[in-house]
């Protein structure tokens, strides 16, 4: 899967 | 936003520690290097992905800020004569980078992943940054305990370091229950937690010795 937008933590 | 600031506050003291005092003394480049190659393998979406613009600006911030703070130590007189390499020898390569990048292909490989694609790659860099920001404290914990006298600054800066990973659990909690869809990231919620844990022993006697006032050294 893609890198989706759930990776919006720093 | 708390525990982002207390990671903001924690590198604007460490600065403050180098330029003001103009040493090194205690701090150990190891650990900033490591924080570097963290900063640098889990930010690559900064070219793929647009989160929102604090979530840009505060990656470019880290990056540049501990670029920084390596540059000085290694390499700006006269701070870099002051660093004692001789304390800070957690051997990193060996004990650090080399099994976070054998766990994140493991983890990568186990959840399905390949190997040949741009994402898969980002994907790798990404899960062995969490696992290797768990565990860049080390060296740091190393040096602190040859030392044993904490200076202030430093002290305050390893405080912060490790609250901000404290909160990012609360964090954790607060968006699983009320974030309809917040995706869970198991492996970054077990190394926040380790990250939080190694740092327990330092807190203790930090806070102790604020309550007094007194002199922060650790014991023997």
């Amino acid at each position: 899967e893609a890198m989706g937008m759930d990776k919006d933590e720093l | 936003l708390c525990g982002d600031m207390c990671h903001v506050f924690s590198i604007i003291v460490l600065l403050l520690r180098l330029r003001v005092a103009r040493n090194a003394q205690g701090i150990s480049l190891r650990t900033h290097e490591l924080f570097l190659l963290v900063f640098l393998t889990r930010y690559t979406d900064l070219f793929t992905t647009f989160y929102s613009l604090y979530n840009s600006v505060m990656k470019v911030l880290y990056i540049a800020s501990t670029s920084s703070i390596v540059y000085a130590i290694r390499l700006q007189e006269p701070i870099c004569s002051t660093y004692d390499r001789a304390q800070d020898t957690f051997r990193h390569w060996a004990f650090a980078v080399a099994p976070c990048a054998v766990l994140a292909l493991l983890t990568h490989l186990i959840s399905g992943g390949s190997l040949f694609s741009f994402v898969d790659i980002q994907e790798m860099l990404w899960t062995f940054s969490i696992y290797l920001e768990s565990i860049a404290i080390l060296p740091q914990l190393i040096v602190l305990q040859r030392f044993r006298e904490v200076e202030n600054l430093t002290g305050n800066y390893i405080f912060f370091m490790g609250s901000y990973r404290a909160l990012y659990i609360v964090n954790w909690i607060f968006r699983a229950y009320y974030e309809p869809g917040y995706r869970h990231h198991y492996v970054v919620y077990f190394c926040g937690v380790l990250q939080t844990l190694l740092y327990a022993d330092f807190f203790y006697y930090y806070l102790m010795s604020k309550r007094r006032g007194g002199k922060f050294s650790l014991p023997t």
